[in-house]
């Protein structure tokens, strides 16, 4: 119910999900894929055109498992960017941060990069043409599927952070960006 | 409060967005 689209499971979602949910049935690493699925599936199309979309996830236990494991799937289903305010304080948002880092296997070197993060970006001259660049790997033919990074921005939920990253966003072309923002 | 106003701007400078608020 409340479904806009169908997100479809991919290799991102799988192989987080085995990896965290190795030991325990594939019953219940189905029922996280399909939670998160369900969850997606309420979010604006990503290939729509311009949209807005909100929706309110509601996990009775293991909220952060979950929500990596949308942020998987979006990656599967063609989100460019996510975006997560996360923690009140440094502590907490480097807390955050580091399990992402983890649960996305962002620093594994094998293979092509396939999450880029900024933590609380500013908004520099390098910033902004490096991440226009990987956004523009998603437009260009050339570039395959496998090889187009996913933006991953977290930002503390505090004005002066977020501040500096609404500056940022507004000097980029975020025309046909599908984005996710995960408010924690 | 200022925070709120801010993520509020944030979600306007990007035109194809999904807010996705987690509650336990």
């Amino acid at each position: 119910p409340g479904a806009r689209w169908q997100p479809e499971v991919g290799e991102e979602a799988r192989d987080l999900v085995a990896r965290k949910l190795g030991h325990e049935s594939q019953e219940t690493q189905d029922q996280l894929l399909e939670s998160a699925a369900s969850i997606l599936s309420k979010s604006a199309n990503p290939h729509a055109g311009r949209e807005t979309g909100l929706v309110v996830g509601y996990v009775q236990s293991g909220k952060t498992l979950s929500f990596s494991t949308v942020m998987a799937l979006a990656r599967d289903n063609g989100f460019q960017l996510v975006i997560v305010v996360a923690g009140i304080s440094k502590p907490l948002l480097n807390q955050s941060t580091q399990r992402l880092r983890r649960d996305l296997r962002i620093d594994d070197v094998d293979g092509p990069l396939r999450w880029k993060l900024y933590t609380n970006p500013t908004d520099n001259e390098n910033n902004r043409r490096h991440i226009q660049q990987t956004l523009q790997d998603w437009r260009d033919p050339d570039v395959a599927q496998s090889e187009r990074a996913t933006v991953l921005v977290t930002v503390m939920k505090q004005y002066r952070h977020l501040r500096a990253l609404v500056t940022l966003l507004q000097n980029l072309d975020l025309a046909g960006v599908p984005t996710l923002i995960v408010d924690d | 409060s200022t925070t709120y106003r801010r993520l509020l701007e944030m979600r306007d400078a990007i035109p194809n967005h999904t807010y996705l608020q987690y509650t336990a």
